[in-house]
């Protein structure tokens, strides 16, 4: 709303600025609840879940749905209680860049290329598309299909829809992390396709495929672990857990849940 | 280990949606 604010005076604005201020109206109303539509991929999403053991107990908890605003996301499937565990993802099927050190000779290839500078989002993406290439019948090539082929995320939007926020301090840094990420791509690739080939087909790794791995991080990497000590805190990408309230503009008006 | 849980910290009706509080 603030950046919104501030930008000049036009129709755009205008429109912005009431669609935000209705979006707030409907989590302060008690009778604007969304309960959403039936989503066409939720029986795929129960049987991924039930094959996984992602639900405690065995006993279905959540049920994919669309909702108006925020699109795909998790509702309860029946009443629950507070204190109820809804969701438990095993550390199997959890991602982040760790993973990366499971492959032989990655970690030279990898510092040969870029240095030791490579910050862990991009490493987390690399591991995701790596993940997805490995094993085209493991669960994140299978939960592939769930996660957005283009997530909300700024990087992808168009100069013409950056223009429309002209004058605020969002244009610079767009720009500058997109060319942050395309200069980390080149310095990659095909540096690691040469030297590993196996592991890195060129069209699974282009700049295309690696902006969308990139942003899924963005938008539904979760922050974990650490406790008091913050240099023990990593982004891991959970699937399922990913699709909680994953959209910007989703209502925040239902704060329920924690990661333990 | 780390495997993540989801716990509800409010009751919830059928439904409604959920979202993760940071």
């Amino acid at each position: 709303l603030r950046l919104c604010s501030k930008a000049p005076h036009s129709a755009t604005r205008e429109a912005n600025l009431a669609a935000l201020a209705a979006s707030r109206q409907r989590l302060l109303q008690a009778d604007g609840e969304d309960l959403g539509q039936e989503d066409e991929l939720a029986d795929e999403l129960r049987a991924f879940c039930a094959r996984h053991a992602l639900w405690p107990h065995g006993t279905e908890t959540l049920v994919l749905r669309h909702f108006r605003v925020g699109g795909r996301g998790l509702a309860a499937a029946a009443d629950l209680s507070a204190g109820d565990t809804v969701l438990a993802v095993p550390e199997s099927l959890l991602l982040s860049s760790e993973r990366l050190s499971s492959y032989d000779g990655l970690a030279a290839a990898l510092s040969a290329a870029a240095g030791d500078s490579l910050h862990d989002d991009v490493r987390l993406s690399l591991a995701l598309l790596l993940e997805i290439a490995r094993d085209q019948a493991g669960a994140w090539a299978e939960y592939c299909r769930f996660l957005p082929e283009r997530p909300p995320s700024a990087l992808h939007w168009a100069s013409r829809q950056l223009q429309r926020l002209a004058h605020t301090p969002l244009v610079g840094r767009v720009t500058a992390a997109r060319e942050a990420l395309r200069e980390a791509h080149a310095a990659l690739f095909p540096a690691l396709s040469l030297a590993l080939p196996q592991l890195f087909p060129p069209a699974s790794f282009s700049w295309r495929r690696f902006l969308w791995a990139y942003t899924v991080v963005q938008t539904r990497g979760l922050v974990v672990g650490g406790g008091a000590e913050p240099r023990a805190r990593r982004t891991v990408l959970a699937p399922v857990a990913d699709l909680l309230n994953y959209s910007p503009t989703s209502p925040l008006a239902w704060p329920s849940l924690e990661a333990a | 280990t780390l495997a993540l849980t989801f716990r509800l910290l409010s009751a919830v009706p059928a439904g409604r949606q959920l979202c993760l509080y940071y």
